[in-house]
């Protein structure tokens, strides 16, 4: 069978369906300060999954309000500046508003994803964290 | 603090896959 290492070089999607494959690219975006992209698209998953009934109702609010606050708000944030203004602003409106949506956070995650996959992630299999484990 | 940054986790957590 092919080695996991060798998957993760397929795709970015490979790449963050492996724990050990994601420990290892978290290790090397902690290397060039950008680890918080990566929480925050595994934060938008896991926020589109949680399952609507009344106990995450509540849940999903104060969710909506600390990823808006962690990663959104500060403009020089990494996840920030790579999101377009656009999109920030209608996540702050889904937030002040209360609009609590499932797919709230779907645009800004598609857009942090497609930086990861045209930038950090070639990178990384470049890198020599890679390039050791490999 | 504490408990806002452990429900962010546990958020974050759950969308990573399990151990094959």
């Amino acid at each position: 069978p092919t080695p996991p290492y060798l998957k993760w070089a397929e795709s970015l999607h490979s790449l963050l369906d492996d724990q050990d494959g994601i420990q290892l690219f978290r290790t090397f975006l902690k290397q060039e300060e950008c680890a918080d992209m990566l929480d925050f698209w595994f934060a938008c998953s896991g926020f589109r999954k949680l399952e609507a009934n009344e106990i995450n109702e509540e849940k999903k609010v104060k969710l909506s309000k600390l990823i808006y606050k962690k990663y959104i708000l500060d403009n020089n944030g990494i996840v920030s500046r790579q999101i377009k203004p656009a999109t920030k602003s209608f996540i702050r409106d889904c937030v002040m508003k209360l609009h609590i949506d499932p797919a709230m956070f779907d645009q800004a995650q598609t857009e942090i994803q497609t930086m990861m996959e045209e930038n950090t992630y070639p990178l990384f299999l470049k890198s020599d964290i890679y390039l050791e484990y490999t | 603090i504490d408990s806002e940054d452990d429900l962010l986790q546990e958020c974050i957590s759950s969308a990573m896959p399990k151990k094959k």
